[in-house]
This record gives structure tokens, C-alpha cells and sequence, in this order.
């Protein structure tokens, strides 16, 4: 996954997502492509949860799953998760401890969904996701809904190991770009879509930053790839939010 | 063809991407009772859950050579379900209720991001 926060030069907050799944869950030979992520493809649905009439937020759903991986609430926050793989307090223990009847951990998904319905600001939404005891890792994109807001909170089990916050980050502090690695380390060699993002989204600049060039930036390969499912546009201000199926053509890197 | 070996440019002309690309909107009503709030969107995607669920199982058994231990997870699933918090679990029951999927099933593919991390 790739989900990027960035604040154009008057103040407006875009936050966006690519949603990669599927890798190693088998390939298609003749198609070269991921049966799973090919599969998962015509679930995705987008949903507006209401309450007494009014929308409480917007999310992106693959139909059948109720927690929330990408989620705007109008004028408050948004919110996308990115996958974390670690070896220190990955999701076995957890499982096995749930199993076992020790459940003051949360699912990732249900976490989300209850931030989401109860959260009402955007350092309400934070306070949930960087306190609560999860069942594993992931990496939690926040935007907020004025200049400034924004932050990338790195999650153990346990506890937030770090939150990424635009104001301190180094060089370019209009935007924030996450994917599948602490930011703090360099990323897998083979899945370094980090750089050629930055690259991108510093090409693309502050000034023209928007719907139009968060697209092409996450459009552009290798943060498009043959996992990526479907792209998000967010704007928390406006409550604007499109998503998009993604494909990914020949020539184009597996993952 | 790994990223390493990609030196595309930056992309300037996806946008706007092609109206067939659009993702369908659905409502769903936090008043209505769990159980029932999901029925019009996966009654619409019911078969495309099921492919996907079937295309999971069909991995697992290539990986395993047996259906065996999907089948074994999944009941397992089923067994903790009700320890699942609310209303996420009557949610689910419902969705499984809907589109004729075990429960146990509809549990894992809920709780896939945990499952794919272990």
C-alpha cells in the first residue's frame, strides 16, 4: 500500500491511497497477474454510513468486510491503513492469546470502524489509534481538517512506536508519503516503492498539488503495481471522496 | 519484473481516470439492526465474495495438498465467533446469513489482515 497526506499552497489537506493486496496468495501464469487481488477487485464497494439521515463517514469497503482500511468523516478526520509486517510482536501471540480468552487487544479493522462511529476530531481519532492494545502491527495514515494536521502513526501491538508528524518532518513538510516500512529505515530493496513516490510527488510540487497529481502520482509505477486494487482521493474539508478500481498493465512489476 | 528494475517517469496523464473505473456507492444505516444493515450490499457482491473466498480456499489446498486445514480454520473460526465484540459479530452473522457463506469463513476473511500478518 501507498497512502500519502499532502497540503497544498492554500492550506487545503488531500490524503489518498493505493490499496495493494494479494502477494503470494497465488499467480495466474497465463494472465500474470494475482488471483487475489484479481478477485478482490470487483468486491469493492464504497459506503456512506448514516445515522438518523445524516452521513457520519465515507468509507471503502471489499463487500463482506466491516472494519475500515480507508475512511474519511466529513470536516473531522481521514484515516487509511497500511500493512506493517514485524517479527518483534507480530499478530501469532495475539491470536493465540485471543483464542485463549485473554481479549483486551482489538482487531485492526474493528478498531478502525469504532474510531470512525465514536471519534469526533481529529486528535480524538489519534489519541484511539496510538493507545489502543491491537492484535498486530500496522501503520495508521490520519488527516486532519486543517493546515498543519496530519500524521503517520507507526503501531506495535502494544503501543504507537513512533508518530510521523507533519510539522517535524524533514525537507517536505507539505506532505507525508507512507508505505510498508518505518519510515525511520530504508525499505526492502525489492519493494522500494518510497523513493520513486518521493520523487513524484517533489516533481509534481506543492503548488499543483491536488486531486489530478495525487492520481498520477499513485498511478505512476512502481506505487502502481499488480497488487494494487483500487486508488482513494480524499479532501476533509470539503468531504469529497472518489475511489477507483486500479489495474495495473503490461510492463508492470508484481509487486 | 520486480520495482527495483522500473525507471518509469512519473505519470501526468491518468487523471481523470475512466468513468467504468468508479467505485459503486451504497448506504448503510448505523440505526438498523446489525444483523440486517449489510443484506443490500452483499446480496449485490454475494458471488464475488464467494469467488473469493473459493479462490482462498482452492491457494490453501494447492499450498497444503488438502482442504483439510482451511476447513479446519474455518470451523475453528466458528467456534470463537461469538467472542467476536459486537456489532461487529451480528454483523458478520448476517452476512453470512445473506450470502449463504459459513460463518467461520466470513470470520477469517474479516479478521484477514491479523490472519496474512501471522
Amino acid at each position: 500500500c501507498t497512502s500519502v497526506l499532502a497540503e497544498d499552497s492554500k492550506g487545503v489537506l488531500y490524503h489518498a491511497r493505493n490499496l495493494d493486496f494479494g502477494l503470494f496468495f497465488g499467480w495466474d501464469k497465463a494472465k500474470k497477474t494475482w488471483l487475489v487481488t484479481e478477485y478482490l477487485r470487483p468486491t469493492i464497494v464504497n459506503i456512506r454510513f448514516k445515522k438518523s439521515g445524516q452521513t457520519v463517514f465515507m468509507s471503502t469497503h471489499f463487500a463482506g468486510y466491516v472494519g475500515i482500511l480507508t475512511a474519511l468523516k466529513p470536516g473531522r478526520f481521514s484515516l487509511t491503513v497500511n500493512s506493517r509486517n514485524s517479527l518483534d510482536g507480530s499478530s501469532t501471540l495475539g491470536i493465540i492469546e485471543w483464542i485463549l480468552g485473554k481479549r483486551d487487544a482489538v482487531w485492526m479493522g474493528f478498531l478502525t470502524r469504532r474510531v470512525m462511529e465514536t471519534a469526533d476530531s481529529y486528535a480524538q481519532a489519534k489519541q484511539m489509534l496510538t493507545g489502543t492494545k491491537m492484535l498486530a502491527p500496522a501503520y495508521f495514515i490520519l488527516g486532519g481538517n486543517s493546515t498543519m494536521q496530519g500524521c503517520i502513526i507507526t503501531r506495535s501491538r502494544n503501543a504507537a512506536i513512533d508518530v510521523w508528524e507533519r510539522s517535524a518532518a524533514a525537507n517536505h513538510t507539505w506532505y507525508l508519503l507512507q508505505t510498508n516500512y518505518d519510515h525511520w529505515k530504508p525499505p526492502f530493496v525489492l519493494d522500494d516503492r518510497r523513493t520513486p513516490g518521493n520523487k513524484c510527488m517533489m516533481a509534481k510540487g506543492q503548488a499543483s498539488m491536488g486531486f489530478k497529481e495525487i492520481f498520477n502520482v499513485l498511478s505512476s509505477i512502481p506505487v502502481l503495481n499488480k497488487l494494487t486494487t483500487y486508488t482513494a482521493l480524499m479532501r476533509v474539508d470539503t468531504g469529497e471522496y472518489h475511489s477507483y478500481r486500479q489495474t495495473c498493465k503490461d510492463p508492470c512489476p508484481i509487486w | 519484473f520486480v520495482p527495483a528494475q522500473f525507471t518509469q517517469e512519473c505519470r501526468s496523464d491518468t487523471y481523470p481516470p475512466p468513468s467504468s473505473s468508479e467505485v459503486e456507492w451504497f448506504d448503510v444505516s448505523l440505526d438498523e439492526a446489525p444483523i440486517i444493515r449489510w443484506r443490500h450490499v452483499v446480496a449485490r457482491r454475494q458471488s464475488q465474495i464467494r469467488d473469493l473466498l473459493l479462490q482462498f480456499k482452492n491457494f490453501i489446498r494447492q499450498l497444503t495438498g488438502s482442504s483439510v486445514y482451511f476447513n479446519l480454520v474455518a470451523r475453528s473460526l466458528t467456534l470463537i465467533a461469538p467472542t467476536v465484540p459486537q456489532p461487529y459479530q451480528d454483523e458478520m452473522v448476517g452476512i453470512s446469513t445473506v450470502t449463504g457463506i459459513p460463518l467461520g469463513e466470513i470470520l477469517l476473511y474479516n479478521i484477514f489482515y491479523e490472519a496474512t500478518n501471522l
